[in-house]
């Protein structure tokens, strides 16, 4: 991750936001709840806490626009540059930018939010069935009013449910008349209109008179985007026209002749070759949320990452369940400090020389019903070690994890150690015993929780949690919610957030770390994410980001991504024995 | 079916066409990303600072470090991403 030059950072935990204005892509609800989820991606691993105010300044003022939109950094039209925001500060430091030439959805094609009708709010089923006819856009069939409506489910001649699309003729947004529809014909500075203009404005979002004379009574609203508006192109937010004409032949639906690119286009009067009146059709757009918390982490002080799969990596990627990258989480902590947990913290101090096998550091306090910690003196006595013994004669290793920024290699009451810092090679052999006090010599996993610094051991059925000096176990593993098909765990895989995914033969449970019971929906198949490496993985450990999955003398490597990238021998590739 | 005759290429009028050469375009990238800066690519050899802009950009965004402008490169160039300059203020 990377911070501002000085670490620029607000003085105060509690932020205020405020949205200027809105895009007419979406509902306003829809905008709403994008940005809250948005904030929450930070303030779930940090004390700041988000506030939302709809008037006067706020820490971060949010707003859409095209091209130049008055801070000097102007947007480009469709595609390239979707966003920008401003590190933390006073006036325009903070704020967050969008530019309004793109389609913001939530990442999978048009949310289209349906008002009044019957479906209490529900967003529009495309395909749907009316009258026996497949629709996959708003209709104005089977009404006189011309009010554009659709079906909630897939078909309306079974299920009747159904609700009113975005149009101006139902509503406006913004403006002074209180979301009052416009008129149509409405006349302004003389001339009569029979459709939202963007005439009168320079930043081209379309509006109308919600009477019929703006030059009387200047009362006006901002017209929302239809399901079949147009993006970019010379009509931004024009509704498709069909059938239209183009090079003499007509057309129906959105088409991708005249181009090389491939895009969809349409035109937004019924002949193209007359009127040159065109845009490009909705695609699957870019999810307001996720390019939201992209931009309201820069507001926070993060700058871009190297790590691909982090939030605050520059290019836009559409992920399905977003979980912040623990990247992510190491930056927003390193500058605010835990939810919690400590106050910020300066960057750990550049460790010792010799990088002794620390035991864990003290884990923040942690809210799970926790037993009384106990510390327990060393039962047997530990087994001696000699630390000559080398790593690489080892055939497997009964458990492999990164701990303290170091791979940690167990077997049979050893453990040796090896710093991505530092290329000093495998450390080691130690003694378990003497690191972790009370651990069975023969462990078959580990982790350490991001957030909390703790180490999690695994050994047949039983856990325990080291914190600091304190260890508390063994416990049965059955406390956190794992079935008795579970023998043992093989492997943990860190998820941010407090999540870490447990493995055993063929299935995996994600356990819910600050609770210590594992999510419900699981334990699920392996092969059903993970496709491609082997499903009786003797270690999975994450390692700088990628999981790997070991078996024998070999391991697979797998992206965030869920690719294969990589597979190799542990011994030569990942211990670099000669 | 083919078309019967050749897919008529139409110049839309509004369109941001982008008539950069792929040179241009990321020239262009380089600046407005912080890869490199104004002073650097108007003096220098245009060849060197180049390669090593390129460099440093494959570096930030994990990409292979070749200092070419190879396909994966220009690609990268063309996504859609976020505003604020991967280098600098």
């Amino acid at each position: 991750f990377l911070t501002f030059e000085g670490d620029l950072k607000w003085d105060h935990m509690d932020l205020t936001y405020r949205v200027m204005n809105y895009s007419p892509d979406l509902d306003r609800a829809v905008i709403d709840d994008a940005f809250k989820r948005a904030f929450k991606v930070w303030s779930d691993v940090t004390p700041l806490t988000f506030t939302q105010i709809y008037s006067g300044e706020a820490d971060i003022m949010i707003m859409f626009g095209s091209r130049e939109h008055g801070d000097g950094y102007p947007f480009d039209g469709k595609d390239g540059l979707l966003a920008h925001a401003f590190p933390p500060g006073r006036g325009i430091q903070g704020d967050a930018h969008f530019d309004d030439d793109e389609l913001w959805t939530l990442g999978t094609g048009l949310v289209v939010k349906t008002r009044h009708g019957n479906a209490n709010g529900a967003d529009c089923h495309f395909p749907f069935i009316f009258e026996g006819r497949s629709y996959s856009r708003c209709i104005t069939e089977g009404r006189t009013d011309g009010l554009p409506w659709c079906a909630t489910t897939a078909s309306y001649d079974h299920d009747k449910k159904y609700g009113f699309c975005p149009s101006e003729l139902l509503y406006t947004n913004g403006g002074n008349s209180d979301g009052a529809p416009c008129v149509f014909p409405f006349v302004f500075d003389g001339t009569s209109y029979n459709a939202c203009t963007t005439d009168g404005r320079s930043d081209g979002y379309r509006w109308c008179a919600t009477t019929s004379n703006f030059d009387q009574d200047k009362k006006y609203g901002f017209c929302p985007n239809r399901d079949t508006a147009v993006i970019g192109g010379n009509s931004q937010g024009d509704p498709c026209v069909f059938p239209f004409t183009f090079l003499g032949q007509s057309y129906s639906s959105c088409t991708s002749q005249g181009r090389q690119d491939g895009k969809l286009w349409c035109a937004t009067t019924s002949n193209y070759d007359t009127d040159k009146k065109w845009g490009f059709c909705p695609d699957r757009g870019y999810s307001i949320f996720l390019v939201a918390a992209h931009e309201f982490g820069h507001s926070l002080g993060l700058d871009h990452s190297s790590v691909r799969e982090a939030l605050m990596y520059p290019m836009y990627s559409y992920v399905q369940d977003f979980q912040l990258h623990p990247d992510d989480v190491r930056g927003i902590q390193y500058l605010y400090g835990h939810g919690s947990g400590p106050e910020p913290t300066a960057p750990a101090p550049v460790p010792t020389e010799e990088p002794q096998p620390l035991p864990t550091e003290a884990g923040s306090t942690s809210t799970t019903e926790e037993e009384e910690e106990e510390t327990l003196e060393p039962t047997a006595e530990p087994i001696p070690v000699d630390p000559s013994q080398d790593a690489c004669v080892e055939k497997n290793f009964d458990a492999i994890t990164e701990i303290n920024g170091e791979l940690h290699f167990f077997k049979d009451g050893k453990y040796w150690t090896l710093s991505s810092f530092w290329d000093s090679g495998i450390q080691g052999a130690f003694s378990i015993a003497d690191a972790w006090p009370g651990l069975p010599a023969v462990i078959d996993a580990a982790f350490q929780d991001v957030l909390t610094k703790r180490v999690f051991f695994f050994s047949g059925r039983q856990f325990w949690v080291f914190s600091g000096q304190s260890m508390l176990g063994p416990r049965g593993i059955e406390k956190l919610g794992i079935g008795k098909e579970a023998r043992r765990i093989s492997g943990a895989l860190q998820r941010g957030r407090g999540k870490v995914l447990l493995f055993s033969g063929e299935s995996y449970w994600r356990l819910d770390v600050k609770v210590q019971r594992v999510d419900k929906g699981y334990p699920r198949a392996t092969d059903d994410v993970f496709t491609g490496v082997p499903l009786d993985a003797r270690n999975v450990f994450l390692y700088q980001d990628k999981y790997y999955f070991c078996r024998g003398s070999f391991y697979w490597r797998m992206t965030p991504r869920y690719q294969v990238d990589r597979v190799g021998y542990v011994k030569y590739d990942i211990l670099q024995c000669p | 079916p083919l078309q019967s005759k050749p897919q008529a290429v139409v110049t839309f009028p509004g369109e941001l066409v982008s008539g950069l050469s792929d040179l241009e375009l990321a020239e262009n990238y380089l600046l407005r990303f912080g890869y490199t800066t104004a002073v650097e690519a108007r003096t220098g050899s245009k060849r060197v600072s180049l390669a090593k802009a390129l460099r440093k950009m494959q570096k930030k965004l994990g990409l292979e470090e070749t200092g070419e402008l190879d396909a994966t490169t220009l690609e990268a160039m063309r996504a859609p991403r976020c505003g604020v300059p991967d280098i600098g203020t």
